[in-house]
């Protein structure tokens, strides 16, 4: 038995319109300590990482890992049915055939519940290591969602190159170049989610495909900042914290040169 | 441009 109750129903909407554009179904892990997703989009160049853990939910009951398939698309389309101030509620039994949504009103003047059917999508078996990463950019999400947009504009790659100075985003495109520098301000009297800070311990220096940058950028409403993992000759991780709940984090391969 | 990698490489557990 799966059971899962959520006072913010929003934040389910947000976590699923991040991730409605680069998956069509995928395999929700329900276990003791939490609600998570691994999954690719169908070219196996990105890879989004969802984790909902069970403290962030006001009651969370899991008796055994469960597997439950979701065609993302319905789901979409079913949570759009719930008020973002909604309680939501998930539930399946172990072998779940099918899994049911509860929406509360706030004033508890209004409850609908939806049964939604679950699909068995067979999962490559995937192994996300733990990186340390050399590079660590931490920035305002707004500012790098505008950023790539822009970029987005002038050329289809960036690269993306992280010194101790800052940060550095180029691309190149039919009609010119554009590079744009982000610094760290810490002595600034901004508000902590509005820096840009950089750990590094080693230089590193990438290109990275816009459309699935811009994609990742989806999630800003999820949180206030951004932060980019790098090391040299491995994908991007894209990682948008969710407050006192967990995360989603998109990876993404590199351009090489050829 | 260069040509886009997969992740195949770095995360499938075969």
């Amino acid at each position: 038995m799966f059971e899962a109750r959520l006072l913010q129903g929003g934040l389910l909407k947000k976590v699923l319109d991040s991730i409605k554009d680069i998956i069509t179904e995928g395999n929700f892990d329900c276990s003791p300590n939490g609600l998570s997703l691994q999954a690719m989009d169908s070219s196996h160049v990105s890879l989004i990482d969802i984790l909902l853990e069970s403290e962030g939910f006001e009651h969370y009951r899991c008796d055994r890992n469960i597997p439950m398939g979701l065609n993302i698309t319905n789901l979409v389309k079913m949570i759009k049915c719930a008020g973002s101030e909604d309680i939501v509620t998930i539930k399946c039994e172990d072998k779940p055939d099918n899994v049911t949504f509860l929406f509360e009103s706030k004033d508890n003047d209004k409850i609908s519940d939806f049964e939604m059917k679950t699909m068995t999508i067979d999962d490559e078996h995937l192994l996300v290591p733990d990186q340390t990463y050399t590079a660590v950019v931490k920035m305002p999400s707004a500012e790098f969602q505008r950023l790539c947009r822009d970029m987005a504009a002038i050329g289809d790659t960036v690269n993306i190159s992280v010194t101790k100075e800052g940060v550095r985003f180029s691309t190149t495109g039919d009609m010119g170049t554009a590079n744009i520098t982000v610094r760290p301000n810490p002595s600034g009297d901004q508000k902590e989610e509005e820096r840009t800070e950089v750990q590094i311990t080693e230089p590193v220096s990438a290109g990275f495909a816009l459309r699935y940058l811009n994609s990742f950028t989806k999630a800003t409403p999820l949180s206030p900042t951004v932060t980019l993992g790098m090391v040299p000759n491995l994908p991007i991780v894209v990682e948008y914290k969710i407050a006192d709940m967990g995360h989603v984090r998109y990876y993404l391969a590199p351009k090489i040169e050829d | 441009e260069g040509s886009q990698e997969t992740l195949d490489f770095y995360f499938l557990d075969v």
